[in-house]
């Protein structure tokens, strides 16, 4: 099992490196064992450093480049060991326009091997996507789902 | 291994019968605050076993059935039922087609279906966390749960890295 | 002090209400103080329920349902007891576009009274102020700020 | 009271001298991720004499000091400067204008200004205290902690009323 997690690990490590640069254009991004005896297993903590800054501790990242990261890790290990499905709710909530195409490209391309649900209000996220649904509350506060084109979204 | 479809009625504030039909690829949904959206990401996440109060906002099996409005009645039963296409085998069974199902009573019962007949949940566990489609896997991110990728503990997170392995 | 914690009190959960019902156009709102031994102090409780439902608890309301309740509380402190400057960052992130117009309109009649630094990402929202700033990173990873205009910000 | 103007030179990520002019009614910072917006915020709150960590984003004083980049040295000193129009007489001080300064170095010594003089920070906590100014207040809202509001417990959100009492 020791040997599975370090070959996992390794894996995971490096994506999420790649995912890192590609999200912010460059800079560094890396998991880290955490020492401890013999007893216990070690946990996994997280470097990340924008390019050309010098901050290093996650905490000290802004509201976006947090959710950045923690999406270069999600896709990371999407990539490594493939789920077959995936379902994301307004994870590009803090995200600006820039780094939305970048997270809805880097889907597009991990969508070959993982179906997506995801649900947001991002009209760019929505562009991307293979089908829409429209969910809307009616007079009798119940649910109910629409397919929509993006015509019918930029209509709204 | 994908969703084609997924049939809901009566979870939450879907109270008459609901189904969408998923292809491959990317499937997103919008709408208003408070349409529902959210709860159909948990529709998906309860039909595949998710028993977790927090992820369901719901402190009992009741409150995750249609609770009633001004203009219609309460339900007696919530049910989800999900259809997936299994040509490529990724679930360890015979069937091109799974349907899993699964209801939920006022009186706090829950039964579990695959295929149209009955199972335990423990069958259903068994047979997702054969298919690595676990249930507190990375594959499900939660509203405002962004973040919490990165504010959990390292033991935690080692967690995360042991699933994918 | 307790008299003066009651008529306080009072106030906030009328102002809580009303903007509480401007926002969901209608339903109830309400704060409860939580019922204790006579040694300590009573607790709030919350209580918000959109119109036409039945939901009584804020954990069962969707994520820009809490986001426009916490801000209808928020603005009923405001209301209540006008602080002279107030600094709100991202706010409206979880908020849909009709949201916004109602968070915004609300702001705008509190501005007569107190001064607002609002961060956003939201058009809605940046359409409303009456100064914009616009902060960007530079390649030597310093931020400098820059006074803009409407028309700036459309541009881009 | 409203406020005028803010100073800022080598607080976070301002290396140079910025300053920002407030009129009345409403101020919108705008901008990419990680440009700056909330370190704006950060400087409001620090110079009004914020000392907690968690709400600074820094564990030790000189977290808030520019740390230099690949172009840039990093800076000795942090300063922040507020200027407020005091002509309706909010704070109980005989000035039209009033100027709060706060200045901070790597060995995590701090000193804080008013027009000019220096005071002690209890000095200027008793006068924003008064002034309805507060740290603690309701006045200020963090990214992403507009449910904070909603999770507190209900002795925390009996505070909240306190202060606006
Ligand atoms: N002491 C410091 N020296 C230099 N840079 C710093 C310092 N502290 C923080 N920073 C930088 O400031 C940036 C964060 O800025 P901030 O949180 O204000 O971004 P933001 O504009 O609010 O972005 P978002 O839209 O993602 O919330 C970080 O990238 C960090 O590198
Ligand atoms: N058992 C139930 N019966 C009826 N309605 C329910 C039940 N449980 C939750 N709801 C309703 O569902 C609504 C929440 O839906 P949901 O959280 O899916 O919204 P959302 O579309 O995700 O919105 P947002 O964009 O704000 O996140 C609430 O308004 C609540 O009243
Ligand atoms: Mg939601
Ligand atoms: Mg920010």
């Amino acid at each position: 099992v020791k040997e599975r997690f370090s070959t996992t690990f390794r894996k995971v490590n490096a994506s999420f490196k790649t995912y890192f640069q590609t999200f912010f254009g460059g800079g560094e991004a890396e998991l880290l064992l955490t020492r401890t005896d013999e007893e216990t297993l070690p946990g996994v903590d997280i470097i990340a450093q924008p390019p050309r800054k010098k901050v290093r501790t996650i905490n000290m990242l802004s509201g976006g480049e947090r959710s950045l990261t923690a999406m270069a890790l999600l896709f990371a290990l999407l990539d490594t060991n493939p789920s077959p499905i995936c379902v994301l709710d307004e994870v590009d909530a803090a995200l600006d326009e820039a780094n939305v195409d970048r997270f809805t490209t880097a889907l597009e391309k991990l969508s070959e091997r993982t179906q997506f649900v995801i649900i947001t209000h991002n009209r760019r996220t929505l562009e991307m996507a293979d089908t829409i649904y429209g969910v809307s509350m009616g007079e009798d506060s119940t649910s109910t789902v629409l397919s929509l084109r993006m015509a019918d979204i930029a209509a709204k | 291994m994908y969703l084609k479809r997924l049939d809901v009625n009566g979870f939450k504030s879907f109270a008459g019968a609901t189904s969408l039909e998923f292809g491959g690829g990317v499937t997103c949904i919008a709408g208003p605050n408070g349409s529902g959206k959210t709860n159909v990401a948990e529709a998906i996440r309860w039909v595949l076993g998710e028993q977790a109060s927090r992820v369901l906002r719901a402190r009992k099996t009741e409150d995750i059935i249609f609770t009633g409005s001004a203009k219609r009645p309460a339900m007696g039963m919530a049910e989800v039922r999900i259809t997936l296409d299994n040509s490529d085998g990724w679930l360890p069974l015979d069937f091109v087609e799974v349907v899993v199902g699964r209801r939920a009573y006022r009186s706090g019962d829950n039964e579990y279906y695959l295929n149209q007949s009955r199972v335990r949940l423990k069958d259903l566990n068994e047979l997702f966390m054969k298919a690595q489609v676990g249930q507190n896997s990375y594959a499900f991110m939660g509203q405002g749960l962004v973040e919490q990728v990165l504010t959990l503990r390292p033991e935690d997170r080692r967690g995360m890295i042991e699933e994918a392995a």
